[in-house]
């Protein structure tokens, strides 16, 4: 079973898997070393994204949001790792 | 809709199941593929054929933890499946810790994640519309399945829509000519063909275009002026200042509309809300005066154009505007400076206004669009509808196809 996301850290590594946090946030050496603007934005982009309210906290619903089953192609292609087309 | 930038070069694309889930019928998953393919020849001439061995376009497998691709799935739930954009391959994984079922509440059904996927074989990326099949969430078993309009949009500014359904018996064929019972409508009011230099176009949020110039505005038909008009703006939207700078549609339902250094915001025909108000208050980072603006395709934000320069503007971010911009217009390669309006029109492009021409954007492609007769093409003819315009680019004779049944076609046999 995957497990649904209740923590701060499981959320960084669903926001890097998605394309909201650079990838390195997936690495638990690296991951909580980004800024707390970083966090918020990526929260709120997120939020934005999935049509919630955008409080940039890691609410009950987002998580709730982020623990249902779902693609796993990134929401944001070409974020975090690469360079987007343009 | 967002699309991810690649699409496949041909429309009859092939496909295989090298990799069969382990709890269903291969005549079953035979079955239900199929049906999530159709789901995309349904709008487009799109085809897709399944072999059973040899090279194929696509590829599909049933696999579980790590399977080579170096994203490994994750068990029952989480993320269900994914697939490659057309650059990297389009092939299409689903993790079989899944209990995939057919037709039924239980489990996880598989025609929907399938049709899904194979969105990102064909180019699309993920919706923020909840109602789109591309959206990234799985919602659940749906028994009466219907692809979205923002689904269909997207899938169409890739490929194009359909042309090969079957017509009616009575229905005329193809030609070059207008059929003579029906004429291309020429505006009664003129003045838009002796100068179709126009201040802006936008989208209703019902999807109707409207073109502004001085205190009048144009509705448009598919192919020419509504009859009836112009009209006065001060009729049509009530409190708008004539001579607007630029105008666009948002995803609330809004509309927009800039005339030097102030906005309006209107639902519908009323004005929502105690306007004009500054646009320095209400989009910050954006200068006055602007010359265009539109909402665009390929990622649904708000882009403004003055001169040489664009900005854009996101209204979830802070700041909305990213301290990179402004940048370049040349950054939209053939699109000139100094435009006078900016559409994302309802078959899925972007055109550019300036003076009496038009430029048709690709958006996969991010460049002005190839084709005959090229861009710019004049306005006044391919939007106005009306006849013998001067036209700098030649081969427009009087009565050829409309701007937007071309967009039935193949854009271009080298894309």
């Amino acid at each position: 079973q995957a497990a649904p996301v209740s923590t701060t850290t499981q959320a960084e590594i669903y926001l890097s898997q998605f394309g909201y946090l650079p990838a390195s946030a997936r690495n638990p050496a690296s991951s909580g070393l980004h800024d707390q603007q970083t966090w918020v934005s990526a929260i709120e982009e997120f939020q934005n994204f999935a049509g919630l309210n955008i409080t940039g906290e890691l609410d009950a619903e987002t998580m709730k949001l982020m623990s249902l089953p779902r693609c796993g192609v990134r929401d944001r292609v070409g974020a975090g790792e690469g360079r987007s087309k343009r | 809709y967002a699309l991810q930038g690649s699409r496949w070069r041909v429309k009859n694309l092939t496909y295989k199941i090298s990799k069969y889930p382990k709890r269903l019928k291969r005549v079953d998953v035979d079955a239900e593929i199929g049906r999530a393919f159709a789901v995309w020849s349904e709008d487009t001439d799109l085809t897709f054929t399944r072999k059973t061995s040899g090279p194929v376009h696509i590829e599909i497998k049933f696999v579980e933890s790590e399977h080579g691709d170096g994203d490994a799935f994750d068990g029952q739930g989480g993320t269900l499946a994914h697939a490659f954009f057309p650059v990297f391959g389009g092939d299409a994984h689903f993790d079989d810790a899944e209990l995939w079922t057919i037709g039924s509440p239980r489990g996880t059904n598989l025609f929907q994640v399938a049709a899904h996927e194979f969105g990102h074989s064909l180019g699309l990326s993920h919706s923020d519309q909840s109602s789109a099949l591309m959206a990234p969430f799985y919602r659940g078993f749906e028994p009466v399945f219907k692809l979205d309009e923002d689904d269909k949009a997207a899938i169409q500014s890739l490929y194009g829509r359909k042309t090969n359904q079957l017509r009616p018996t009575n229905f005329y064929p193809p030609t070059t000519q207008r059929p003579s019972f029906s004429p291309p409508k020429v505006p009664l009011d003129d003045s838009i063909c002796k100068d179709s230099k126009v201040d802006t176009l936008f989208n209703s949020a019902q999807g109707e275009t409207y073109a502004f110039k001085g205190d009048k505005y144009y509705k448009l038909t598919t192919d020419s002026v509504e009859e009836g008009y112009p009209q006065l703006i001060s009729k049509g939207w009530p409190g708008l200042p004539s001579n607007i700078d630029a105008a666009f549609t948002y995803k609330n339902g809004k509309t927009y509309f800039f005339k030097g250094t102030q906005y309006w915001r209107y639902q519908g025909r009323q004005m929502d809300g105690v306007y004009p108000k500054e646009i320095s208050e209400g989009f910050t980072g954006i200068p006055d005066h602007l010359d265009a603006a539109m909402v665009w395709g390929g990622n649904g934000k708000i882009y403004f154009f003055k001169g040489s320069k664009f900005w854009r503007f996101d209204p979830a971010k802070r700041p909305p505007v990213k301290a990179s911009y402004p940048k370049p217009i040349s950054n939209w390669e053939g699109v000139p400076n100094n435009l006078d309006a900016a559409l994302k029109y309802t078959n899925g492009y972007t055109y550019f206004f300036k003076g009496d021409k038009y430029y048709r954007f690709h958006d996969a492609r991010f460049s002005v669009d190839t084709a005959t007769p090229p861009f710019p093409r004049p306005t006044a003819h391919w939007w106005f509808g009306c006849k013998n315009t001067p036209s700098s680019t030649g081969n427009i004779v009087e009565g050829s196809d409309s701007e937007f049944e071309q967009h039935s076609q193949i854009p271009h046999a080298d894309d």
